[in-house]
């Protein structure tokens, strides 16, 4: 494990973090944190999500968790829905107000996500990142031990191009990568069954042959996710049985 | 007009500078930002693109634009493609090296990207923004007046409730807002023709009626834009007489 260099462990009560990260944004990320955070706890894991994403925090809506956290002896309780402790700039910021910050002040919000939340012992916190590699990913990377990241693309050339700077960042700060999943790939007509490659598929395995990386596997673009993802309701606890959910 | 509080215009010689924003990534502000560039170069008008995406530039794919500038009395000599004068972090980085900087950094970018760049007499400089509200976006509009953002977002509610984001920064940064532009709006099957709504779509058109803002039109979910973008062919170029360029 790297991380908290020279520092403390902010969470040393917490067994595995674990941060879904890509160069990219809308590749799925948020999508794919809350689905996994919540079929981790599925298994009877001990879970947190933080949704790292200040300026664009989507896990609230995603996990159909809208209310504000209340505080004791100066720690923010997270929110708990589907087994899972949640924490999020949403629930601090109105909907008609934008985060409007610099750098430094990213960092900050970093270190009251992990150090001011009471997590008690948990076996996995997953981190939502957002996209790039700036401030919230060197922030991160430099106070807490990391177990390994994993990287979420979609198959297409300009989408992998730069989900990999997250990756050569990654080796940069020596944080292990977990591997990559592929999201959106191939979408199958459900009027006559065609498949269509809108967003070409295979190009995540590909890379991953090349880069002696683990494949994480493929979630197929579909419409019941989306739709999922905007009610708040997590696919792998609305429709455990369906192909999207097999594949979180 | 505003920005430039007190300052010095960095480029006085541009007639308009339009930044293409959206809070939320992935949502196509880059494919809008490429092919908008190409169409009014097409218009006869002296087109200028910026690529402030600093951590995840993709203007240089998408263009076929892939030579580093030369230098000529210390300025940037923009890549031209298209008859659109370029500048991207993707011409001075290499493909596996990822720009870990922090803030302050971001804004130097913006500078050198507008004021050390010999972008000549322009009618519009396009500008290709991040996601989210952070150090480029306040930077851009503290150092040069905007004419109009143009804001573009996928059509549900997810993506939505985060592109506002930029517009609520927009407004308190006093920059007008041009209008939104609904991108991925609905999928035709190609095998049956059946309309899907994989990401939904009319949800920017209520949102505009709501909110008393111009809606600038919907582009289609379509794997031509997709596979036009990986090949560095803008579509308005390569099929001018497609649905898909009709709506750019
Ligand atoms: N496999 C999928 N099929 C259909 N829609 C998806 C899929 N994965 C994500 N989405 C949708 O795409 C949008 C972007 O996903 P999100 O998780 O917010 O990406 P990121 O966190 O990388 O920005 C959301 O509206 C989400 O519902
Ligand atoms: N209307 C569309 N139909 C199909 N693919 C699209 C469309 N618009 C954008 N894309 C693809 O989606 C991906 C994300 O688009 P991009 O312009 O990079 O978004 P952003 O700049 O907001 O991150 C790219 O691979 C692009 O080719
Ligand atoms: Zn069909």
């Amino acid at each position: 494990k790297t991380g908290s260099a020279g520092g403390v462990n902010l969470v040393p009560q917490v067994k595995n973090i674990i941060p879904i990260a890509s160069g990219k944004g809308g590749v799925g990320k948020s999508t794919v944190s809350a689905n996994l955070a919540v079929a981790l706890s599925q298994l009877g894991a001990r879970v947190g999500l933080a949704d790292m994403d200040v300026y664009g925090p989507s896990i609230p809506t995603l996990m159909g968790a809208l209310d504000a956290p209340a505080q004791e002896d100066g720690k923010i309780i997270p929110i708990v829905a589907y087994g899972v402790k949640i924490i999020s700039m949403g629930f601090f910021v109105p909907k008609d107000t934008a985060v409007i910050w610099r750098g430094p002040m990213l960092s900050k919000t970093v270190e009251q996500f992990l150090g001011a939340v009471q997590w008690g012992e948990l076996d996995y916190l997953v981190v939502d990142l957002p996209p790039g590699t700036g401030d919230v990913q060197l922030s991160l990377c430099q106070k807490v031990p990391l177990t390994g990241a994993a990287i979420v693309s979609t198959p297409q050339d300009v989408a992998l191009n730069v989900a990999e700077k997250a990756m050569i960042m990654f080796d940069k700060l020596r944080t292990p990568v977990l591997g990559i999943i592929e999201n959106m790939s191939g979408f199958v007509c459900t009027h006559c069954g065609q498949r269509e490659e809108i967003f070409g598929s295979g190009g995540v395995r590909r890379y991953c042959l090349d880069h002696d990386l683990p494949f994480l596997g493929e979630i197929p673009l579909s419409t019941d996710i989306r739709t999922s993802s905007d009610s708040g309701l997590p696919i792998v606890d609305s429709a455990p049985d369906s192909a999207s959910a097999k594949a979180f």
